[in-house]
């Protein structure tokens, strides 16, 4: 079992590495990947030692090998199917981000209750009612639906997503959900990287 | 020098803490924060050793104080000046999000290049040119720029930040920009939040 701290540096990694294909980069050491991530080499090692036996003494690590193999681990290499409910300002910026797809997670379809935005067209996606979402999440074997509604019609869209049997959750409301302990459910509190930048100007002394 | 990992524990920290309060809990034990916190109990003494002694053998910790000193920790106790460069759909919706507010977290000003959107009336703000932008930052005492536009334009918007004296970066355009190293930068990648969903999915056998 994979501490939720590794697992979050994963996604890190797998971007980093990314960066170095890119560049045509084709080894490095453990030290300057540690570096580039912001940890310890040794710290890098643990966090890899999760998962097998990667790179060699002396040499570092293949970069190609290494982004693949991450990218297999974080489950990158199947398509998941993703829906958006509440299509406002935050459901509308989360569905026109072309990098999703780009990861292999397809909006199949968006959501809202307001007639002026249902049947208004974002990217390839027209935006539907509601009423539909049950059936449309069965028709279309949704694993992750993405909650952008106001705070008090989100723990009422989350059962709706989990009696129809979505696996995952990304919830952006400011309420704590209560799903089955089988459903994924991840919180997203942007306020929390604010609190992180005033520690941050703190400890640079800016008072 | 406290790690990375250590303090972006803090805001949950404070938001669980916060929780606690408004509940009327007076006392908890290390044992069910850190449940709470999905952390051992020696893991969180470890984070709390960095700022100080807290709690007591055999008591635990006095909620409404450590609430209280992890505010202080996080600098909460001041408020900080920002503006939103970027009023298109996710510059919108952070400008209309009231819990930065609520955290101290001040919107002074939102700025765009669109005629459409210059003018328009956000919450307490008006959008504005972005022609104005660096007077604006150092008449406001501005401490915090959070950017929101294209990312062919992200680079530009963070140079006239830093001329003008921002003190942090939030930037939510998918490019790696070059501040000064004295210019607290944070990188907001919602596309990693989708991956650690993934890997979750995967371990529990969604394939
Ligand atoms: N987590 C964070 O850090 C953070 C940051 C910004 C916004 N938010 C939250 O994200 C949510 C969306 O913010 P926004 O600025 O886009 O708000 P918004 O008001 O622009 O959008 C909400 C949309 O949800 C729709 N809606 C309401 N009830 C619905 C339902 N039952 N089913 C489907 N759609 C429904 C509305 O018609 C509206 O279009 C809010 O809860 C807000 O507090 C969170
Ligand atoms: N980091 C993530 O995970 C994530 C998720 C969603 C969106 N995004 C990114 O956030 C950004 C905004 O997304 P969006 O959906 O709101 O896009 P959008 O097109 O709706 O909004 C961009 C706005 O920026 C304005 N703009 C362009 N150049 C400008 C300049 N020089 N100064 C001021 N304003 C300028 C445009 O007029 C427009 O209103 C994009 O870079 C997008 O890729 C990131």
């Amino acid at each position: 079992h994979v501490p939720m701290v590794v697992i979050r540096r994963l996604p890190k990694y797998y971007r980093y590495l990314g960066e170095l294909v890119e560049r045509k980069v084709e080894r490095i050491s453990s030290q300057t990947l540690a570096d580039m991530m912001g940890i310890s080499a040794s710290q890098l090692r643990q966090d890899l030692n999760h998962f097998g036996e990667f790179g060699q003494q002396g040499y570092g690590y293949r970069v190609e090998d290494l982004y693949q193999e991450i990218g297999r681990i974080l489950g990158l290499e199947k398509e998941y199917n993703m829906i958006i409910v509440g299509a406002g300002n935050l459901g509308q910026a989360l569905a026109n981000y072309p990098n999703f797809a780009k990861r292999g997670f397809v909006l199949k379809g968006v959501f809202d209750v307001n007639p002026k935005l249902i049947g208004l067209k974002l990217r390839d996606n027209e935006i539907m009612d509601t009423d539909g979402l049950e059936d449309f999440i069965r028709a279309n074997k949704i694993d992750i639906g993405i909650i952008t509604v106001p705070k008090e019609a989100a723990q009422e869209v989350a059962d709706r997503m989990v009696r129809a049997g979505i696996k995952a959750i990304w919830n952006f409301a400011p309420v704590d959900l209560k799903v089955p302990k089988e459903v994924i459910l991840v919180n997203e509190h942007l306020a929390d990287r604010l609190m992180e930048i005033s520690f941050r100007l703190k400890e640079l002394g800016y008072e």
